[in-house]
Formats: structure tokens, C-alpha cells, sequence
């Protein structure tokens, strides 16, 4: 499950 | 269910803004709208892509920062992304679905300057040559 406090993210998908 | 279900062939403004009220009750309202919004814009059938596009776009006008920073993160431009990439589903995607994300993602750079990951996705798909006007 995903926290409330969640500020992770990926990195941009080049294309 | 009333906001994204595409057996009702009509937006349901109702559904749409209740959509958009209960993601900000939740407290995991923004991660869970963008995930299901996501899989919804991948999806083959054109009226399913657009009406999750047009939910996205009420809740992006009516909702607050929560849920403009759950958007504005990678994990959900990437889905965006893949969705007008022919090297991802581009190439079986309905040009009414590429460009109506294209046009949100635009209008975002414009009202929400600060989130710059916006900026930096809308940036590298005119470089990519996927933004053509």
C-alpha cells in the first residue's frame, strides 16, 4: 500500500 | 463505477464530481485515482481512454495540490507518456486520445508552472518530436 507521506516517484520514461 | 464506467456511453457529471470529492477524502485518494485513471487511459476502446481522460481533467480543475502532485509525478506522466509513444502503444492509440493528452498535459504547463516534472515530460515529448503543434 501506498503511505500517505508517499513522495518516492520514477524517473522520467524516455521515448 | 458512475465516473469511469464505459458501458454509460454519457458523462456522468454526478459520478464525475463525486470521483473528484471522494479522491480528496482519502487519505490514498490521489495515488488510487491516478492508478485507476492510468489503466483506464491505456485501454484499447477509445470511449473508455477519453471518458478516464475527461475525469482526470474535471479532477485536475476541482481538486487541490494532493492530487496535481500525484499527477504531476513521473509514475503517472510515464503512463501518459506510453500512451502517445509509438514505441510504446502510439501506434494503436486513437489520434483523438494522443491529442487530448497532449492538450492536458499543455494546459498544465500553463496553470501549474510549478510542477515542473509537467513541464519536464511536456518538454522531452516536443523534443521527441511526439508534439507536433
Amino acid at each position: 500500500t501506498v503511505s500517505f507521506h508517499d513522495d518516492s516517484d520514477e524517473d522520467l520514461l524516455n521515448i | 463505477d458512475k465516473a469511469t464506467n464505459p458501458l454509460n456511453k454519457d458523462l456522468d457529471w454526478d459520478g464525475i464530481n463525486a470521483f473528484c470529492e471522494q479522491l480528496n477524502k482519502e487519505l490514498e485518494g490521489p495515488p488510487l485515482a491516478t492508478r485507476l485513471l492510468a489503466h483506464k487511459i491505456q485501454s484499447p476502446q477509445e470511449w473508455e481512454a477519453i471518458q478516464a481522460l475527461t475525469v482526470l481533467e474535471s479532477c485536475m480543475k476541482s481538486c487541490g495540490k494532493r492530487f496535481h502532485d500525484e499527477v504531476g509525478k513521473f509514475r503517472f506522466l510515464n503512463e501518459l507518456i506510453k500512451v502517445v509513444s509509438p514505441k510504446y502503444l502510439g501506434s494503436r492509440t486513437p489520434e483523438k486520445v494522443k491529442s487530448k493528452i497532449l492538450e492536458l498535459m499543455y494546459s498544465w504547463t500553463l496553470g501549474l508552472p510549478h510542477e515542473v516534472k509537467i513541464s519536464e515530460a511536456y518538454q522531452m515529448l516536443k523534443k521527441q518530436g511526439i508534439v507536433k503543434c
